[in-house]
């Protein structure tokens, strides 16, 4: 939580801004639903082709829907 | 940097369960790219 | 600092998930999209070409004209009109002679309205 803070501050313009817990933890889990949903379409495609391991050509198979998915 | 290392742990964490449900294993340049994407997200 | 790694996490980091040089691998980067309309607010940050991996939005854009499997996330709905749109690219590139998307359009063309 106190690092997606930190996260946060890197685009605040105004140093008095401040993120309350609750939408801390929001977007903590967002970031986390994001996180576990690449991995999980990048592992699916790796499986589809019988392969184990998960390179960075399956995240960049599935990237463009991905972004368009959050 | 350092909150770069942070999100990059965090990120590793999440694939191994991952690997670990979907059975599959990630490479260290996927984790790498992942926690790209998400940081730039 | 709580929002940092403990020494712990740190070690653990740096053992599995740090690229160091000795790996030979290059370090993924997300290339920098340049809006004409949009203020960037983005700093572009240098990175040594060498030593790193773009990360490509376009090498597999004939595979998005079908959806990919999802996880626990659906596809949105502008997910589905990206996909429709790369589907009608790709009809498109494989005809022969006329345009069927002309074909299909040309009989409501009426001049007034483009005026």
């Amino acid at each position: 939580q106190e690092t997606v803070d930190r996260l946060l501050r890197l685009h605040f313009r105004d140093g008095r801004t401040r993120v309350n817990g609750d939408a801390q933890l929001l977007m903590a889990e967002m970031l986390k639903v994001f996180v576990r949903e690449a991995a999980a379409r990048a592992a699916r495609q790796a499986h589809a082709e019988d392969l184990e391991k998960v390179d960075v050509e399956h995240v960049e198979k599935v990237l463009p829907q991905l972004l368009l998915d959050f | 940097q350092r909150l770069k290392a942070a999100v990059h742990y965090t990120v590793g964490c999440l694939c191994e369960e991952v690997a670990e449900e979907r059975d599959v294993q990630f490479s260290k340049q996927t984790i790498a790219a992942i926690t790209e994407i998400t940081f730039r997200q | 600092e709580n929002w940092s790694l403990s020494s712990e996490e740190f070690e653990i980091w740096d053992r599995l998930y740090r690229i160091k040089e000795s790996d030979g691998i290059k370090e993924p980067i997300l290339p920098q999209v340049q809006f004409e309309t949009l203020e960037n607010l983005e700093e572009i940050s240098k990175h040594k070409e060498e030593a790193t991996h773009e990360l490509s939005l376009s090498e597999w854009r004939i595979w998005q004209s079908r959806p990919f499997p999802t996880s626990v996330v659906d596809h949105s709905d502008r997910c589905y009109h990206f996909i429709s749109v790369m589907e009608m690219i790709e009809l498109m590139r494989h005809e022969q002679g006329d345009c069927r998307y002309e074909l299909e359009i040309q009989p409501h063309l009426r001049i007034e309205d483009v005026n």
